[in-house]
């Protein structure tokens, strides 16, 4: 199994976007895949599932218990894809996990018992660094991370690029940044291409070749809770294209396809 | 003087850029404004200052070692206009208040001896809804709630006035909303009127009159370290009309105007 965080601590550039639909383009290719809520926003599960009981245990209860994350595993509209859910009460998870020895590790330790039964996990994370967001880059083999087409977007890499090196440094040295995939991308306004050559020119060939163009039908499909290959249901929309040539590259940088 | 915290712990829906230039706006008007960047990412820092350097103290050193704000306060280019900033450190601030005794009531008691000094305190929060943003509450006696006219944002309301009402209820009774602020308000797009209908449908007068529209003035503005006032340089602006009808509307809910 390959294990990949979608972060960025800068708020709505597009990482639950990018972790259901990749998942989903993954499981459409056959990939048993995985994906894991780690956001205590759970906008992850309202999309492919929906919102959790009080009595439902999430997340929160598999990592504060350290259970196994078998029996909250749930299925998804789209063949391959399953969900391990977020519930409200991951809200408060950090707080919790911060008194407890090897905290970092939690979820690490949970991912290693489901190595066999999927090829794929994804973990969406929320818009900070906290421990949950550093739980996911410790479990993680590899991390993407999506940039909006916007000047602040481009300020917090400084700070998530920091964390991702401390956390290579001090707690799992083989976490590789898999690659930036560049979001909301919209030819018709000057700062896309201003932010697009910022990138080449720091980040080079670690930047996704493909692009994941501005689409009006992402701001919609959350609110009929499907993927965009659901909601366009076709092989030629726009998000459908676009999570296409990104799983072909996900899957070239992580199968040397 | 009054204080304004500005919160969504969904990310990415405007946040900074309402706190930014509401400031700007109220500031225009001659009002003594302190701005006060209370996120991690130090986003609104960035816009009307620059990043601290390691060695200057910012909120996190004030906050946790409880010593007055005045020291840390630096002017802006906009008249009337101050700000307190935020350095690298208030990442790690959620984890060592998390221990500490009263500590929600940290801000709360530090705005305290500025009451004679500004009008109005405007707190930009970051996109969760941990200590500091509880200790922006606590501190404030309005929120204005920023909501982008996509489907996630409002899913994301109910966490948010949940812990509004928590605030209100153990530690703060006078907490007000004093409105939902509609930004990114594209015209073009179906799904602008269905979220705008919902809003008005669940929290009618609440939400404000005027829309912020979508404009991409506002994506280059923070790279040139400027308010939408400043960067569009004209009274007749996009941005500059929107803002002038907010500071307007929060004119009208606070002074009574
Ligand atoms: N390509 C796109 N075109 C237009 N809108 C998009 C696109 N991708 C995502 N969106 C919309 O932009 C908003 C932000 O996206 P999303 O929620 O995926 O970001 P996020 O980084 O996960 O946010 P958060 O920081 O709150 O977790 C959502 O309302 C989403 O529907
Ligand atoms: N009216 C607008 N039209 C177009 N772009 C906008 C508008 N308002 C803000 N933006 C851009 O959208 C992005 C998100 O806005 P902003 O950073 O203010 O949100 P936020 O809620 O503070 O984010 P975070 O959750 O990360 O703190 C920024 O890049 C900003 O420049
Ligand atoms: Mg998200
Ligand atoms: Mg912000």
């Amino acid at each position: 199994m390959k294990t990949i965080a979608v972060a960025n601590q800068k708020g709505g550039v597009g990482k639950t976007t990018v972790a259901v639909n990749l998942g989903a383009g993954l499981a459409r290719r056959g990939r048993k895949v995985l994906l894991i809520d780690l956001d205590a926003q759970c906008n992850a599960t309202q999309i492919v599932h929906r919102m959790l009981s009080e009595s439902e245990p999430g997340m929160c209860e598999v990592l504060l218990n350290e259970r196994s994350l078998t029996p909250i595993i749930v299925p998804t509209k789209q063949e391959n894809l399953s969900l391990a859910p977020a519930g409200e009460s991951l809200a408060n998870a950090d707080l919790n996990l911060a008194a407890m020895m090897g905290r970092e590790l939690f979820l690490r330790n949970l991912l290693e018992p489901l190595h066999d039964q999927y090829d794929f996990a994804i973990i969406d994370t929320g818009p900070y660094l906290g421990l949950l967001t550093v739980n996911a880059l410790v479990a993680a083999d590899y991390v993407i991370v999506p940039v909006s087409c916007e000047f602040l977007p481009l300020l917090g890499l400084k700070f998530l690029l920091e964390t991702v090196r401390k956390v290579h440094d001090k707690l799992h040295s083989k976490l590789k940044i898999l690659g930036y995939i560049i979001t909301m991308y919209d030819r018709r306004e000057s700062i896309t291409f201003q932010v697009e050559q910022t990138l080449l020119d720091h980040f080079g060939d670690d930047v996704f070749k493909c692009r994941i163009r501005i689409n009006t039908k992402q701001k919609g499909a959350p609110g009929r809770a499907q993927t965009i290959f659901a909601y366009e249901n076709s092989e030629q929309g726009r998000g459908t294209v676009d999570f296409d040539s990104l799983t072909d590259e996900v899957l070239a940088r992580t199968e040397g396809g």
